[in-house]
């Protein structure tokens, strides 16, 4: 792992003596390496490394007996920084009904995570509407009801014939009468490059106050995953993220660059595919999962 | 870009970049650098030009592996796999419409019996590519709906079975051996059957579809690589590494959400739009 990589790394440099500012360069290029096996944006990984070595001659590790741990702890810190914030959850609203939406590409987790957040708050006694956005995708609207039928969540659909800005205008002013605290909007996805699919988004938003808009990330995403972020965040504003898929072993860098390029919250994590597989993000967890 | 004229540090550097953003991972990376490195010093890559000439020769190198010959039997018998999300369903229903194009009689089996609607999302495709589909109730043994499939499948003389399943994590062991039991059980209705093994990945993954790639072929042996989402700005990169070291080919790559958006896999197009 990392810490013995770079121990080694240091021993053999400490053989030669008083250790010099191109040994740091020598062990943050395998700090660097190691980054980017885990998915980790070039150009993220690129600033990191500039940042860490700047605290690493700042912290005067050139003179210390163990520099390789400081190195570590340095970079450790710094992943917990980024990936960092307090635990954040969903926002809700005081005074009308809550609703989120969530979106990002095709095949990413979005219908399975909607009917997780249901339950979750299900479970703390909120009143929960899905409602089925998607109007392209084969049996997107019958995946949703099969979902909200086995946590006894209702789904609110107008079939695939209503733009989804509309059917959620509609399914809000069927959920006010119900008492619903919290209507989760599932949406078709999509690429962050199609100018129609990214405007149906933005209708959503024009046409009613959406309070939180979370992307949903594949872990296993590789470096395209800023562009993506990038481009949803610049279209159509984000409040948060979920990563998903974090059962399996990828090393999930993918959150780290996304989160440096767009600043929002990981706000969940799904580690299954059944419906109570949603958990909160730690970003220290996080930031060991990246390091190996 | 690469417009200099002379190969220096910072074009290297642009290479590696580029490289590393397509997802091509840094062993490939740094050894192609390393090759340029040497050959420029020999005096043999002299400006930006031919560096890229000469990658593109690489990579072809690379792609371009020797497949074995599969004897074709009637029915052609097609297991799709993949983890989840990645495009197997639809990539079925493109499948389907493109060998019912060509005359053939098409049938899919429903093998995904755990997720909500996978059922109903390839009846769609079925219905949409007239092809016949085989499916039980949810939840049912997957091993089974195949077997069932396979039989009827000879039965009504078939030219192509097309094997959906579910999605599954490679880490998964107990859903790896599931597909063991489905490739088994396949030989149990009929032990003629060449089956071929289709490993679909995505084209947004990182470094994980090489990891996806060796545990999928431990486990069941996989034929042919199909490459979906090429349409989005993932470059797809992931598959020098899987090729070279798996030796397995790409036969396909998904261009869309459409019944048509399947290509047979062109590795110049594909290299071509890799320095794009
Ligand atoms: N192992 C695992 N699988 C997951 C997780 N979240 C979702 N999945 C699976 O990923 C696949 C895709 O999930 P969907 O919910 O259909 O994804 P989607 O984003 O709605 O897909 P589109 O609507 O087509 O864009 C399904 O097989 C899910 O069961 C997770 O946290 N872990
Ligand atoms: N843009 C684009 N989307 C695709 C492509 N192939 C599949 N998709 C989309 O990806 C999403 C997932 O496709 P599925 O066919 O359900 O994937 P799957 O592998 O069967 O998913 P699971 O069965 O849940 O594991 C759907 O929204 C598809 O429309 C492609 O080549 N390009
Ligand atoms: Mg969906
Ligand atoms: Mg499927």
């Amino acid at each position: 792992n990392l810490t013995e990589k770079l121990g080694d790394i240091f021993d053999k440099l400490k053989g030669k003596g008083k250790l010099t500012e191109k040994d740091l360069d020598i062990t943050l290029r395998e700090v660097k390496l190691v980054l980017l096996g885990a998915d980790v944006n070039f150009k993220v990984v690129k600033d990191f490394i500039k940042n860490v070595k700047e605290k690493s001659l700042g912290s005067e590790i050139l003179k210390s007996l163990s520099p390789g741990h400081q190195v570590i702890k340095i970079v450790n810190e710094e992943l917990v920084d980024i990936l960092g914030g307090e635990n954040e959850k969903i926002i809700f609203n005081s005074n009308r009904v809550t609703k989120i939406m969530l979106v990002g590409l095709q095949g990413s987790g979005k219908t399975t995570t909607c009917a997780k957040i249901a339950y979750n708050y299900k479970a703390q006694n909120k009143k929960i509407l899905l409602v089925a956005a998607d109007i392209y995708r084969p049996a997107a609207i019958k995946q949703l009801k099969v979902l909200g039928d086995s946590i006894g969540v209702e789904v609110f659909s107008m079939g695939d014939k209503e733009e989804p800005w509309k059917i959620l205008k509609a399914a809000e002013e069927y959920a006010v009468p119900k008492g619903i605290d919290l209507i989760i909007l599932d949406t078709a996805g999509r690429l962050h490059i199609d100018e129609n699919l990214m405007e149906e988004l933005s209708l959503i938003k024009q046409n009613n106050i959406v309070d939180e808009t979370l992307l949903v990330v594949d872990a296993m995403t590789g470096q395209d995953a800023v562009n993506v972020a990038d481009k949803f965040n610049e279209k159509i504003g984000l409040s948060g993220l979920i990563l998903t898929k974090l059962d399996g072993d990828a090393r999930g860098g993918a959150a780290l660059s996304i989160k440096k390029v767009t600043g929002k919250p990981i706000k969940y994590i799904g580690v299954g595919e059944k419906i109570n597989q949603l958990e909160s993000f730690y970003p220290d967890r996080m930031a060991s999962r990246i390091l190996g | 870009i690469l417009n200099f004229g002379e190969i220096d540090a910072d074009t290297l550097e642009e290479l590696e970049e580029l490289f590393i953003q397509s997802d091509i991972g840094t062993n490939i990376t740094f050894d192609l650098i390393e090759k340029i490195e040497k050959q420029s010093i020999l005096g043999k890559l002299k400006n930006s030009d031919e560096v890229i000439s000469f990658l593109k020769k690489e990579f072809i190198k690379t792609l371009e592996i020797e497949t074995r010959e599969k004897k074709s039997t009637k029915p052609s018998v097609t297991l799709v796999v993949g983890v989840n999300g990645v495009g197997k369903t639809t990539t079925i229903g493109k499948l389907a419409h493109h060998l019912k194009k060509g005359g053939s009689k098409v049938m899919m089996i429903a093998g995904d019996t755990f997720r909500a609607a996978a059922i109903e999302q390839l009846e769609i495709w079925a219905k949409r590519t007239d092809s016949v589909i085989v499916k039980h109730n949810e939840g049912a043994d997957s091993a089974s709906v195949v077997f069932d499939g396979i039989n009827s499948g000879i039965s009504k003389n078939m030219d192509f079975i097309l094997i959906d399943t579910a999605g599954r994590l490679h880490n998964k062991v107990n859903l790896m051996k599931e597909l063991e039991k489905i490739k088994n059980v396949i030989k149990k209705a009929n032990d003629n059957i060449e089956i071929e093994t289709l490993l679909v990945i995505d084209s947004t993954s990182g470094q994980n579809g090489l990891i996806q790639a060796r545990s999928f072929k431990q486990v069941v042996d996989i034929d042919g690589i199909i490459l979906t989402k090429l349409d989005g700005t993932a470059k797809g990169g992931i598959i020098f590494p899987i090729v070279s070291e798996l030796k397995v080919p790409v036969v396909f790559i998904g261009v869309g959400e459409g019944v048509d958006d399947l290509r047979f896999f062109d590795s110049e197009d594909f290299i071509s739009a890799l320095f794009d």
